[in-house]
């Protein structure tokens, strides 16, 4: 399974829907402080499932959605969608036959959150799923945030053992 | 779980030990369980020795060293079971110019011999200059965030323009 | 105690508010003693306001505004007593171009208005050439410094060259 | 008081007697990674009396003596002076009478450390009270380590309230 694609509608500063192609290799993403660069890097780790506002860096996660700025409202829902190009056909058996999935998660104030893929709703785990079978998901080693390697360099022997039980 | 604890110990510290040394340009360094007889419940200490130096522990180190250490266990990690993509959140901000290119050295590696798309978000011009590709992030409108493509020779004047 | 910490709360509020506005390029922000009614007790939260954007508690901020507005604080409980000495150790790693000249022109500044003497360790070449002067420390003998001092000019070549 | 010099003999990665002429205004320290600089401010702080060694990134004080390298062998004492410029009379009564004062400290394995103010040996609080007299002092809120922006963003807002009181 490969990501391809992300998108985001309403999420965070990124409130005009937003079409990032994920492509092979590596792609750089520049840009002066608050601007947004971490928001993408947060969006991923939710569409994934992350269940904890606090890896979100908010109170609650309504906060993930568009609050609003000067000129235009607070928004009332956010969406992110992560297009998995299933041709390699490792994705858990009732999502195999596609040829794409399109994973999306959108939350509504003070209604939570619905997962879908393919537009068919879901329970989260079965998102959860989907991602660990492609060696990834929200608490994938290979996403690394702003301050995970000051973590690890802080943290003690006996939490940084569980870096390797997430190899494990 | 201990037997696969361990396994799983053995694996990332083969590649921990190789990912150090092509870091530093040489050196080396090893992972340990500390603590306890029970991987299970025992600490993971970092015992690291860069080029001319004394071995040490991660905490004895400079700055960028120990970011660089902790990026070669991230990397170590990663290579047991390469996931799909790969995001790295300012990850080069306390390296000098050649411990970037090196970081950027093992991207390449890693690209080559794995499917992994990666996204490297950065401040530095060495790293941005050893992308493929690059994507601004912008706030024209202020406290909305637009992505927008940028050219590999337009993006020092660019990228931390406001 | 109380008195001295309230009066001192005050004081350093007053610089804080000011700084953060200067090394934002506009913006508001404050501190605020929480959790409890003593001051002894309570705890200081930082609200931050960038241009343009809602308040929002330090812990909500980018890695980059965080920082800034960290060093907000510590220069607005400095400028309470100005220190003889001064030492920043790589405080400017996460700022963009357009913060980091603006934390040069706030040192700027504060050289200008106090007797300190700065000293400023940092891998960011705009910061080097605001110094007065660069000192190079240097490793030629594995595992041995030295200190040597740098031209303006040759700053930017010999920086980072191992 | 104008701290004016700082002398560094057998600290850490400086073996080699180092003289660091500290002028007004703004001086930049530039080098690779490793080489040395965040060394400087810790003979800074530990030359004005630190007691901890861990805020030395230290197992114990005597690892702050030059422990050798492929060509020489560990060293069995080190020194930091810092000469202070005491042009207009602030220090303490018993240093006020000299226009110039060095304080030096000086390590011998497994024997400790000694502070001298002008060659004369003194206790480690009479160093301690003539910084604090200068307005500075290893503690002092204007020494900002590596690290030390986010141990403030990272910390509990208790934990930061000592930020204050350092002022008051
Ligand atoms: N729910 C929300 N609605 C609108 N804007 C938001 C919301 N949540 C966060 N933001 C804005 O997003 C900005 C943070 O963006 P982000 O952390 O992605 O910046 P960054 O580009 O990573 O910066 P740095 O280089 O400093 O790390 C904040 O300034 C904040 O105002
Ligand atoms: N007692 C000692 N004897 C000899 N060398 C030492 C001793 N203690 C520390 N060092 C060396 O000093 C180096 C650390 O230097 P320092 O932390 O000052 O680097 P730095 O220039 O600040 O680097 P960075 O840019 O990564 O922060 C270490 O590599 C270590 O090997
Ligand atoms: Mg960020
Ligand atoms: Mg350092």
């Amino acid at each position: 399974m490969k990501l391809t694609r992300l998108r985001l509608i309403g999420f965070k500063s990124f409130v005009d829907p937003t079409d990032f192609h994920i492509e092979p290799g590596l792609t750089g993403v520049v840009g002066p402080n608050g601007c947004g660069k971490s928001n993408l890097v947060e969006a991923v780790r939710w569409v994934m499932g992350e269940a904890s506002y606090k890896a979100m860096r908010a109170a609650e996660m309504d906060d993930v959605i568009f609050s609003g700025n000067a000129g235009r409202p607070a928004r009332n829902h956010a969406e992110v969608a992560l297009t998995i190009d299933n041709a390699d056909r490792h994705a858990p058996a009732v999502f195999n036959d596609f040829d794409t999935l399109e994973v999306s998660r959108r939350i509504v104030r003070e209604h939570g959150s619905t997962f879908r893929v393919n537009g068919k709703e879901v329970r989260a785990r079965d998102v959860a799923m989907l991602f660990a079978d492609a060696s990834t998901g929200s608490r994938s080693p290979a996403l690394v945030h702003q301050g995970r390697i000051g973590e690890i360099i802080q943290a003690r022997p006996e939490a940084r053992r569980r870096v390797l039980e997430e190899a494990a | 779980a201990r037997e696969r604890l361990l396994t799983s110990f053995q694996t990332v510290n083969e590649n921990f030990k190789k990912l150090f040394t092509e870091l530093f340009g040489g050196g080396t360094a090893e992972l340990q369980l500390i603590e306890s007889e029970d991987p299970l419940e025992a600490g993971l200490e970092i015992m690291a020795k860069p080029p001319g130096k004394k071995p040490a522990t991660l905490s004895l180190l400079s700055g960028g060293e120990q970011a660089l250490t902790a990026l070669a266990l991230i990397f170590a990690v990663f290579l047991t079971n390469p996931a799909p993509i790969c995001v790295l959140d300012e990850v080069d901000a306390p390296l000098d110019d050649y411990n970037v290119e090196r970081f950027c050295d093992l991207l390449d590696e890693m690209a080559r011999s794995t499917d992994t798309r990666f996204i490297i978000i950065t401040h530095n011009p060495i790293t941005m200059a050893r992308m493929s590709r690059l994507y601004g992030v912008t706030m024209a409108e202020q406290g909305v965030s637009q992505l927008v493509s940028v050219d590999l020779e337009g993006a020092v004047k660019l990228r931390e323009a406001s």
